[in-house]
């Protein structure tokens, strides 16, 4: 299959939610984000990994202006549905990969995770689709990461 | 901003394979996805959450008939960036709901987890972009979820 990397691009200035160990069986996702819709937050990625004995975390970022309008709502939503503690950090950034047909994508997220690695840029969280390959990283590393990445993909600076 | 979904899209027989427990530091993707790349492995979705204590799971699904390709290779990259067990579960499958404009997307994310939730139909892994968003569930279970979403985006069976 082609792939073609198209670019590079970051969000700055983002924050991580994350409301922990939430009982894995059906309407606890339904719950947080039908709370979270009902508010209007604009959220960007949601991250959900697999669970391992019966619970899992659910993270999804946002930008770090908009994360006062959460308040303690997720809290009162976490309590309803047994599930463990809200976290929440600002100061990370998203950089994304973006590209066609990068289904066969796992020399695209190697390429873009070796550099990462390389350059001592720890990757906080990871979702991808066939588009895109994103990574949320420490804000103070995404200069350094977006540059990284561009010399790893041969793109210009402003690709 | 403007939401609006294009469809739904569904692909069965597929596999996760979970790398549980992975130091969160900075070049361990890079070992699993260079050591997976270099098989010529075909991936789609990869699903990283925030750590928690150190480490964190590194999730990622393929066609389920590929499986076998991996073989022991993960587990012995496992052993050498000083992660845990890696797991493997044929036997699930994707739905998407494809979109544009799906950044302010909590309100569609929210419609697609009740629809699921209220159906039984639970949610493994969550992986979204401002165009997709994409979830994980038993196989057995990909008809019933697909007809349900069809039926809250108020989408043809077709679509
Ligand atoms: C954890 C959460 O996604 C749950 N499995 C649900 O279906 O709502
Ligand atoms: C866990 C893994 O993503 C690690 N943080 C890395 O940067 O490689």
């Amino acid at each position: 299959e082609n792939v073609v990397v198209r670019g590079i691009s970051i969000e700055r200035n983002q924050a991580k939610v994350t409301i922990t160990n939430v009982p894995d069986k059906p309407g606890t996702a339904s719950r947080i984000f039908t709370t979270l819709a009902e508010a209007n937050v604009i959220i960007d990625v949601i991250v959900q990994n697999v669970s391992m004995s019966g619970t899992t975390d659910i993270s999804f970022t946002m930008n770090g202006d908009e994360l006062e309008k959460i308040g303690g709502m997720l809290d009162a939503v976490a309590r309803e549905i047994g599930a463990g503690e809200v976290k929440r950090q600002k100061g990370v950034a998203k950089l994304s990969v973006v590209g066609i047909g990068m289904r066969s994508h796992s020399g695209v997220a190697a390429k873009l995770f070796e550099c990462l690695g390389h350059g001592g840029v720890n990757i906080q969280m990871i979702s991808t689709s066939e588009i895109k390959i994103a990574v949320i990283l420490d804000e103070v590393k995404i200069e350094s990461a977006a540059r990284l990445a561009h010399e790893a993909f041969g793109l210009s600076a402003d690709a």
